[in-house]
C-alpha cells in the first residue's frame, strides 16, 4: 500500500 | 480529516496571523529570525511544488497557497519595509548546515527516487529544523515579547498535533508515512524545551525569560 505517496497532508 | 489534523492546520494559520499582526502593528520585526522565515519559504515551495498539477482537495489547495504566499510576504516585509528593525547581529545561525543536512537526509530517506519525492522529503526534513535559528535567537536575547513567544508556541502546537493525527490515521486509515512521522517527532522534540519554559512563564502570566 503506497497511500503515503499521495501526500495529502500539509 | 480528523480533529487533530484540522486543529494543527488551524494552529499553523493562527501562528502566521500572529506573526504578521505583530510585525505590521508594531511596525517592527525585532526578535523575529528572518533566517527561519526564509527556511519556511523554501519548505513550502518545495513541499507544494505540485500545488497546480496535483489536485487533493480545495482545502489543501487553498492552504498551500496561503502558506507559500504568507511566508514570502513575511520575508519580503522583513527584508524591505522593516529592514532597519531586524537584529542581524543576533540572527547568526548557520542555515547552510540545516539545508545541507536536509539534502543529505532526503537523499537517504525518501519514498521514491523522483524529483518530486526528493524535494518533498527535503522539505519535511528542513521543516523539522527550520525553527532552530529562531530558538537560537531567543536564547541569545534571553527574553522576548510575549507576542513573539505566542507565535513560536502556535507553530509548535501545529506540528505537535500532527503526531496524534498520525496515530489516528495509522489506526483508522491504515496510513503511515515514516518520513513525515519521524521528522515530525524530531521537530516536536526541538520545541519541547521551549514548551516547558512557555508553560512555566507565559501561562502563569509572567514575561518570557529564559532561566
Amino acid at each position: 500500500d503506497n497511500s503515503y505517496l499521495i501526500h495529502d497532508e500539509l | 480529516m480528523n480533529l487533530f489534523r484540522l486543529g494543527g492546520d488551524l494552529a499553523h494559520l493562527v501562528s502566521i496571523f500572529i506573526l504578521l499582526q505583530k510585525i505590521t502593528a508594531n511596525k517592527s520585526a525585532a526578535g523575529i529570525s528572518i533566517k527561519t522565515q526564509i527556511l519556511y519559504s523554501i519548505v513550502y515551495v518545495t513541499r507544494y511544488i505540485d500545488v497546480f498539477t496535483k489536485w487533493i482537495s480545495l482545502y489543501t489547495f487553498v492552504m498551500k497557497l496561503i502558506f507559500i504566499a504568507s511566508s514570502f510576504y513575511t520575508v519580503w516585509l522583513m527584508h524591505n519595509t522593516y529592514k532597519s528593525t531586524q537584529n542581524p547581529q543576533i540572527d547568526t545561525f548557520k542555515i547552510r548546515y540545516l539545508i545541507g543536512g536536509s539534502i543529505i537526509m532526503a537523499a537517504i530517506f525518501n519514498h521514491k527516487l523522483t524529483f518530486n519525492e526528493l524535494v518533498w522529503s527535503f522539505s519535511i526534513w528542513l521543516e523539522s529544523v527550520a525553527i532552530l535559528p529562531q530558538l537560537f535567537m531567543l536564547q541569545r536575547t534571553g527574553e522576548a515579547e510575549n507576542i513573539t513567544v505566542h507565535y513560536i508556541f502556535a507553530l509548535g502546537i501545529y506540528r505537535a498535533l500532527y503526531i496524534p493525527n498520525w496515530v489516528y490515521r495509522w489506526i483508522f486509515d491504515q496510513y503511515f508515512d515514516y518520513i513525515a512521522t519521524v521528522a515530525g517527532i524530531i521537530q516536536t522534540l526541538i520545541y519541547s524545551d521551549f514548551f516547558y519554559v512557555y508553560y512555566q512563564r507565559v501561562m502563569k502570566g509572567k514575561k518570557f525569560e529564559l532561566p
